[in-house]
Parts: C-alpha cells; sequence; structure tokens
C-alpha cells in the first residue's frame, strides 16, 4: 500500500508537470534530434540573426524595455521570459501535496531558495553540447555564439553547458523530472513532505532505470553543483547591476536574488 | 513580506504573464 500511494504521488505530480511546462524534456528532445520535420527552431549563431528572431519572441508575449543595443533587448526578453517561469514554477509547486498547507512565510522561504535551482533543471534537456532551445523551443541559440557576447554576458551561460551536458546523462524521463524538481523545492522543507517525495522520486528511479546503478545518488549529488552554479549566477547578476548602469533587473528576479547567498 | 510582495502575489493568486 505505500508503494501504491508513492506511485500515485508520482503521478499526480507528472499530472501537473506536464500542465505547467508544457516543453516537456521528450518534446524538446525531438526538436533537438531534427525529429519534428518542417517545424526546426529559427537559429541564433551570430548579432545579426539576433532581431531577425525577435519576431518569435514578440509572438510568446514578452515585454521588451526599449534599448538600441541589441544584447541589453535580448537580456530583458531573457528576464521577462524568467519571470514567467517562475510563475509557472510557483503554480507546479502549489500543487505538490502539503505545499500550500505550509505557513505561507515558509513557501516563499522555500520558493526563493528553490525556484532557480529548478530553472537550470528544467533547463538542461533544453540544451545540447552545441546549443540550447529557448522561447518555448521556437528558438536554438548557439553555444559559441553565447560565448562571443561581450562581456560579462558570455559567462553566463557558459557553466550551465557544462553542467546540463554531465546531467543529461543521466537520461532521466518527464516522470522523474517531475519528482525531482518537487524535491528540489521540499529540499528546505523541515515536514516529513520531502522524505516522502524523494522516497517515491528513489522508487521511480527502481523501477524506470533498472540497470543505472545508484541513480538516485547521483541524481541527489547533483543538487551540490546547483547550489554553486546559483550562487555563481546570482553573484554575475549582481555584478551586471554595478556594471551596467543602464540596465534595469526585473523586479520579480531581485525579489529572489535579494539576499540570496 | 514587503521584501517579497510578488512572490506572495503568486503563492496567494496566479499572476499573469501581463501582471508580471
Amino acid at each position: 500500500p505505500e508503494a501504491a500511494d508513492l506511485r500515485s504521488l508520482a503521478k499526480l505530480l507528472l499530472e501537473s508537470y506536464l500542465k505547467y511546462f508544457p516543453l516537456t524534456k521528450a518534446k524538446a528532445r525531438a526538436i533537438l534530434s531534427g525529429k519534428t520535420g518542417d517545424n526546426a527552431p529559427f537559429v541564433y549563431h551570430d548579432m545579426k540573426s539576433l532581431p531577425e528572431g525577435e519576431r518569435f519572441i514578440n509572438c510568446v508575449g514578452l515585454v521588451q524595455e526599449p534599448t538600441d543595443e541589441v544584447q541589453l533587448r535580448f537580456f530583458y526578453s531573457c528576464q521577462s521570459r524568467s519571470a514567467e517561469a517562475v510563475r509557472e514554477v510557483t503554480e507546479f509547486a502549489k500543487s505538490i501535496p502539503g505545499f500550500v498547507g505550509l505557513d505561507l512565510n515558509d513557501q516563499v522561504t522555500l520558493l526563493k531558495y528553490g525556484v532557480i535551482e529548478v530553472l537550470i533543471i528544467m533547463w538542461a534537456p533544453l540544451m545540447n553540447k552545441d546549443g540550447t532551445l529557448i522561447s518555448y523551443g521556437q528558438i536554438f541559440m548557439t553555444r559559441e555564439f553565447l560565448k562571443s557576447l561581450r562581456k560579462p554576458f558570455c559567462d553566463m551561460m557558459e557553466p550551465k553547458f557544462e553542467f546540463s551536458v554531465k546531467f543529461n546523462t543521466l537520461e532521466l524521463y518527464d516522470s522523474d523530472m517531475a519528482l525531482f524538481l518537487a524535491v528540489i523545492i521540499l529540499s528546505g522543507a523541515i515536514e516529513e513532505l520531502p522524505e516522502t517525495v524523494s522516497t517515491s522520486l528513489e522508487l521511480q528511479l527502481k523501477l524506470n532505470h533498472p540497470d543505472s546503478l545508484q541513480l538516485f545518488a547521483k541524481v541527489l549529488q547533483k543538487m551540490t553543483d546547483l547550489r554553486q552554479i546559483v550562487t555563481d549566477h546570482v553573484h554575475l547578476i549582481q555584478l551586471l547591476k554595478k556594471t551596467e548602469v543602464d540596465m534595469c533587473l526585473h523586479p520579480l528576479l531581485q525579489e529572489i536574488m535579494r539576499d540570496l547567498y | 513580506k514587503e521584501k517579497h510582495k510578488i512572490l506572495h502575489r503568486l503563492l496567494q493568486n496566479s499572476t499573469s504573464p501581463v501582471e508580471l
């Protein structure tokens, strides 16, 4: 009976994951491997292609700050998308059984500390060693192009690529990802909720990947790497705030990053 | 609470992308 409860928790979280994160790992991998036929993504590979592809970004409703500099403009689009992604993660968090029963301030703390880690994990399936899907899979941005941006923008994505390429070798399924995201969100909670979700993840990984030894331990280990990536990311954004006098940081992202590490 | 007012709002009710 206990295993049945854990399975139903896994099922519930997968349903919620599919509802809030429509670009699943399975879909992203299909796009990246060119299995979507005529619907291949627009490719950002140099500065010239950046304004050309902006119509794809516009069509998903992102607000752009008026600025002539294409890099800053792109950076604002990324911020808007990140804020929207935070909203999606919040809705997912609210669907984790027991989460909304926690004190509201505790919910805020869990989200504040977990949300960037969740976003990085969710980004991993959208990446391969050559680049990343953005804008709901409508654009593929090459890694080389991101490395060619002026400092400090060029330093933003490389650590995420290095992490993602390694993380993707674990070959998790969407159903595993749903549970792992819940584990990350609840990892700072002190009630017994986190234990139930992590036991469900352990069981799920054993069922889904019977030949992959120690997969649960390997997945949990990734949380340590993630913490470092988030710390470095927050420091980089804080540096940007000081050095880019024209740059505004989205108020929601400011809230999350203020006093975070 | 003031420091995290958007997060509070997101947790208490859904906010549309436009409002964000």
